[in-house]
């Protein structure tokens, strides 16, 4: 088995586990915040079994669109007297996957 | 070290902590939800030493007993046109346990 | 890649993501509580390249401080009938870190 943990955009979590639900597939989801803009989004986490891993993968890339966007950021790690803000080019929807091993996995 | 990751319902969660304190185990709580119920549940985060694994499993197996419950369901997956609720047979209790390997860990 | 996966204090993760934007890491932040004083704590998940976990570890250390200090428990796991609280010396600040292998991972 193979442990799917995904951070994806909160517009997107919707579809993405309805569709995930619609492959047979189980998640459980768990209210995040990105480090970096310090906006909520969503950390999934997807039990799998080994050759069903890239179905899930497609299932992510089909549903969750990155596209680019401007945001405005006041530069907290410039230097303290400039307070207009920088335009950042950051991304937007789209998924950070990360695959682990699952050692043992058990239904109790 | 092994990190035990488990989905144990709501109800179950203050015997379970309460179990794993007096046994000397240590656990990070995180709020989470299920994708297909779309209920709130808990998982946990077990950091564990490897000859102490089985008995962390032990000790959710002791407090997490699973039930079946006939559940209404709007079939959401379901074609638009009907609304009359659909019962499915879920479980409710018990446990969904990941196993996964800690490559090193500290305590800083 | 790794995943470091580190239980913080909520009084150091604003310090902690300044420091890791700094150092060019990414993370996610999920709101978590600890299993034994059931106090809010906060739960970083950082990928990180294989050669780039050290620094990571770096700034963990240097931001996150450890110190001792006495808290009143009930003694919840002891007999009913004592409800005088006992001090206990526990840590405060600090960090644990758990570093997991990644096997793949997919900016989608
Ligand atoms: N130091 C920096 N300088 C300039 N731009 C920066 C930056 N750090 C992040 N960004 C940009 O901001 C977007 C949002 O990052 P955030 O950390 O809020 O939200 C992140 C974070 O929650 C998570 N994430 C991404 N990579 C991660 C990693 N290696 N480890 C843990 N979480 C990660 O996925 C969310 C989306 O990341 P994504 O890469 O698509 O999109 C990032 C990236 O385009
Ligand atoms: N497509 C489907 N069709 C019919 N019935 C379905 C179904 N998907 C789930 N169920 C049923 O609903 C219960 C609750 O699922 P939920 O996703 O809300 O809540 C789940 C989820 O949060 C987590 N979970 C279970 N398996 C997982 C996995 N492979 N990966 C990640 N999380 C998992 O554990 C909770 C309890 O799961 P459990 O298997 O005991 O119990 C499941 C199962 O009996
Ligand atoms: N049975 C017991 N008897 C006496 N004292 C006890 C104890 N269990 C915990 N403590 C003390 O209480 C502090 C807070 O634990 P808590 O579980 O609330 O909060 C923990 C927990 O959320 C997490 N954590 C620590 N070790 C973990 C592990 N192996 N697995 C998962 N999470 C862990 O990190 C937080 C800080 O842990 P840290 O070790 O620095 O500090 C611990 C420890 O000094």
């Amino acid at each position: 088995m193979k442990l799917v943990m995904c951070v994806v955009d909160d517009m997107d979590i919707h579809a993405l586990l309805d569709a995930l639900s619609e492959g047979g597939f189980q998640a459980t989801k768990l209210a995040s915040s990105g480090g970096f803009l310090r906006r909520g989004n969503t950390t999934l986490l997807i039990g799998v079994d080994d050759e069903k891993k890239e179905e899930v993968l497609q299932v992510i890339r089909r549903v969750c669109k990155p596209r680019k966007q401007m945001v405005p950021m006041t530069p907290m790690l410039a230097a303290e007297e400039s307070i207009i803000p920088v335009d950042v080019m950051v991304r937007m929807g789209g998924a950070t996957v990360f695959v682990l091993d699952v050692l043992e996995n058990y239904k109790i």
